[in-house]
């Protein structure tokens, strides 16, 4: 018996600006993710593998907030976070404002297995990352047009971050 | 914010999120994403829970560790049963009785419930030791998926629509 659940965030949005192209993108990622999981845990692979596969192909759609895709910060950066937890032992590990990581939910996993810690931010977290042999990503993967546009439109109208990420994504 | 859980084929848990935080963040803001308990929690005892929406209220709730503790299972109890005659006897361990997908649902609305009288909102995707893959969500949707051994297989984005989208 095995069993996957995924998610690629909530929010409030109207229906009607759900085109049906923009619909068969986000379902098409979606069930990307969830064949990767599915396929490893069809096979007798663990959990934590299918976790990995899964986030991993959403980390890497442009489609949601996390790896490529992120959010922009105030200063116009993207600024990414992640975390993971084995329900066997309860090892957990995590990383907060990391620039330069490809794939967030692999430093947490590292952090989980190669590291006395928890949870590790910023800098310390990227030189860890480089320690471990991340390569360096550079910023102009993680932007995205749709994203910056969201914080221009968030300066130009004074608008609080709620206003913007209220909604998907 | 992205994230899956999964039971595998040994009954182990695992639980992952990750995410980009909120547009126009400053002064170093980290929300629930990468907090153990809040965001995140594995428990092969309880649940494997992923969270998305408005991370502070998700930090003050402690909403996946909150809906783990609801639904832990109990420690086997167990104890000497003498035989009849009196002499000699053995351990007996009493079973737990296996969580029903309603008491699990429950669980994961009651805490969600909890984030919304706050003034939060946001999502939850969890799974049990039992195998069912569940959602709770008070916004007007959550992009999301699940599969299972048992045949389920499918995509949504918004409220009931579970069974509405398939591959596209």
């Amino acid at each position: 018996k095995w069993s996957l659940a995924i998610h690629g965030g909530a929010g409030t949005l109207d229906p009607a600006q759900m085109t049906p192209d923009k619909r068969a993108a986000y379902e098409a990622d979606l069930q990307k993710a969830l064949d990767a999981g599915s396929k490893i845990l069809a096979d007798g692979g663990s959990a934590m593998d299918a976790i990995k596969a899964a986030i991993i192909i959403m980390e890497d759609s442009p489609l949601f907030n996390a790896g490529k895709g992120a959010v922009f910060t105030w200063d116009g950066t993207n600024e990414l976070d992640a975390s993971i937890m084995d329900g066997r032992d309860r090892s957990a590990g995590a990383v907060a404002g990391v620039k330069t990581v490809k794939n967030p939910i692999l430093l947490a996993d590292t952090v989980r297995t190669q590291s006395e810690h928890v949870f590790l931010v910023g800098k310390g977290a990227e030189d860890f990352a480089v320690s471990k042999g991340f390569a360096v990503t550079p910023p102009e993967y993680f932007a995205t047009p749709f994203r910056r546009e969201a914080l221009e439109r968030l300066k130009a109208e004074k608008l609080s971050a709620l206003d913007v990420d209220h909604k998907f994504g | 914010t992205v994230g899956a859980v999964a039971l595998d084929s040994q009954g182990n848990l695992a639980a992952g999120t990750s995410t980009g935080g909120m547009t126009g963040k400053r002064w170093g803001r980290v929300g629930d994403a990468p907090l153990i308990g809040a965001g995140t929690y594995a428990d092969n005892r309880a649940c494997a829970v992923s969270a998305t929406g408005w991370g502070e209220y998700f930090i003050r709730v402690g909403v996946a560790h909150e809906i783990c503790s609801k639904i832990r299972r109990p420690e086997p109890q167990c104890g000497v049963v003498e035989s009849d005659d009196g002499v000699g006897g053995h351990v007996e361990c009493r079973s737990f009785r296996a969580l029903s997908q309603e008491r699990a649902q429950a669980a994961a609305d009651a805490v969600m419930a909890d984030v919304k009288e706050l003034g939060g909102d946001g999502g939850v995707i969890l799974v049990t030791p039992e195998g069912h893959a569940i959602f709770s969500f008070n916004t007007t949707g959550m992009y999301r998926g699940r599969a299972t051994s048992a045949g389920v297989r499918e995509v949504a984005i918004f409220g009931g629509e579970e069974k509405a989208s398939k591959t596209p």
